[in-house]
């Protein structure tokens, strides 16, 4: 499975919509304080179904919505759309690209395609388990988060095993 | 079950501690079953001792020591269960600039099978990545993205990556 | 005592406003009491608008504009009540460059009447310094000072100070 | 008041005596991780009355004290003294040179001194807090302490004011 590009729209401070093309190994993601690189983070997690806020820096799902700036108003939905291309071995029902999406309204709904057609958060979660992205949680090491790992409790430690077992 | 989990456990004790060597070239390190008899409850203590000093608690650790070892428990579960992506959001802040440059060795080898997506200011680490993308706000309040080269800056209002 | 408590927190909410304007140039910053009625017990709310956003709850701000208003906090204090020595551990580390140019004047400001000692491993904070201590262990485990000018790194195990 | 030097020896990592000379008004304190660059301000604090190991990232009084490496064996006191200038407008009855030491043995047993002479820890607050270095709390930020200052609960924040006033 690899990262091929992610489209954001609307999804915290992603007013305009904008389209990160992604190749090779190695991505770095350079910018000034505040203007959205753990943003991208945050969209990436949402899309392949992060469903708790307080694990993207939120409160509730309305925070996931760009709520304005002096010069906007806020907007009324927020879409990501992640491309992954499937590795050579790996058949999938949805052929060799995957495109998962994911949208939600400041009413709350939630909704969720796979290549353009509508589907569960459980066909996202089980498509991506199969291919090894997982919801394992050293996959993801946010700002300032590494310091807990070693100092985390013998318990939390184990969670790491489990998911790598 | 119990044996996939001691398993997995075996294989990642070992990989920490080879990553650990390579960072480190010297001392040691080890995970340990706090409550072996009970494999489906038990807590994992990570011991570390770093090159010339004595063994001590992980909290007398120095800011920089803490994370390289953590990092090092992350490749080595990375070894263990590869996953396709990584993302890491500014890892690298509390190096200095010698053990950026292990954690970007060590990086390295494991491109092969993972793709790193890395969020950082520091330039070590910039240099390198293969793909780099900018990310800036031209409008207040509006992120957008442009193109970066490592050689030269991106045209943005806070034009100054240089750490 | 109460009038002690009002009569400074004015002062800091006024110093706390102007040092955001200087680092900002633009939004606002301010201090509100949780409860003036009992000025013995009250908490002490931060509210910022960063210069073209809306103004938001202090966890939304990203990891570098957070550092960036708790600096403007620290002075706004600082030009209250100068105390003769501060000390800051890395409290540069989440800045980019151009952010970290906007502390380091901001804090030479403020070295008439107050040392500074600044642990860095930032190359704009090094050359903004008066003084260099360089710090390193050429026997393992074992602190030992060595002289450090900021034209070249200095002799040791470690010597890429790069960031 | 200006500081002037920091003389350690046996505390932490400091298992040779060394000598700290300061001057000038920015001081860059600049080393590899895990040379001891944070021990400093431990030092620093330890001496002039920071009584809570955990403020000092230690769990009790004996972690002060350099406790071995592969070469060196444990040692069995920690001594660290902080020479201070008082202003020109600050008379104390100890002169214009303030050398305050702080002293403790694996006993646990700690003693004070003022330019040499035994006191107590009381002389030694009472003299600087004349000079303004008081207990207060934002005169020293350690490391990854600055996200905190402002994620605090507002009851936290007013400790801050209090100080000042
Ligand atoms: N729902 C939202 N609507 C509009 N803007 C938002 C929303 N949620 C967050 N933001 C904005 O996103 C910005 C933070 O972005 P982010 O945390 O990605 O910065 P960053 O590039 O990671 O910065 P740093 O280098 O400091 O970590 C904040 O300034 C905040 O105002
Ligand atoms: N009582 C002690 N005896 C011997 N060594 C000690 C003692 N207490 C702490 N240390 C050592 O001090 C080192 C940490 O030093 P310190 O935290 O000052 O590093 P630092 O220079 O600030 O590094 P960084 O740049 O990573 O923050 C640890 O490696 C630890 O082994
Ligand atoms: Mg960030
Ligand atoms: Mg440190």
């Amino acid at each position: 499975l690899k990262l091929k590009s992610i489209r954001i729209y609307g999804f915290k401070s992603f007013a305009e919509k904008v389209d990160l093309n992604i190749s090779g190994n190695i991505i770095a993601v350079i910018g000034p304080n505040g203007c959205g690189k753990s943003n991208i983070v945050d969209a990436l997690l949402w899309c392949i179904g992060e469903q708790n806020p307080r694990n993207l820096r939120a409160q509730n799902s309305e925070e996931f919505i760009f709520n304005g700036s002096k010069a906007r108003k806020p907007l009324g939905y927020a879409e990501v759309s992640v491309h992954f291309e499937m590795d050579e071995d790996h058949t999938s029902p949805h052929g060799k690209d995957l495109l998962i999406t994911r949208r939600i309204k400041r009413s709350g709904e939630s909704s969720y395609m796979i290549n353009k057609k509508n589907c569960r958060l459980k066909d996202i979660i089980d498509i991506l388990a199969d291919s090894g992205l997982g919801k394992s949680g050293y996959a993801v090491v946010g700002q300032k988060e590494i310091d807990s790992a070693l100092t985390a409790s013998p318990y939390d430690r184990r969670i790491w095993i489990d998911e790598a077992a | 079950t119990k044996e996939q989990f001691l398993t997995t456990f075996m294989k990642v004790r070992e990989e920490f501690k080879n990553t650990f060597l390579k960072i480190f070239q010297d001392g040691h390190a080890d995970l340990i079953l706090t409550d072996p008899e009970k494999l489906l409850n038990t807590g994992i203590q990570v011991e570390i001792t770093l090159p010339g000093k004595k063994k001590q608690r992980l909290e007398l650790l120095s800011g920089g020591e803490r994370s390289l070892c953590a990092c090092a428990l992350l490749f080595a579960l990375l070894k263990v269960n590869p996953t396709p992506i990584v993302v890491l959001d500014e890892i690298d802040a509390p190096l200095d600039g010698r053990n950026v440059e292990k954690f970007v060795d060590i990086l390295s080898e494991h491109a092969h099978e993972t793709q790193f997506m890395l969020i950082t200011h520091n330039p070590i680490t910039i240099e390198s990545a293969t793909t780099w993308i900018g990310v800036t706000m031209q409008e207040p309040g509006v992120t957008s993205i442009v193109p970066y080269q490592p050689d030269k800056n991106i045209p943005s209002s806070n034009h100054a990556f240089a750490r």
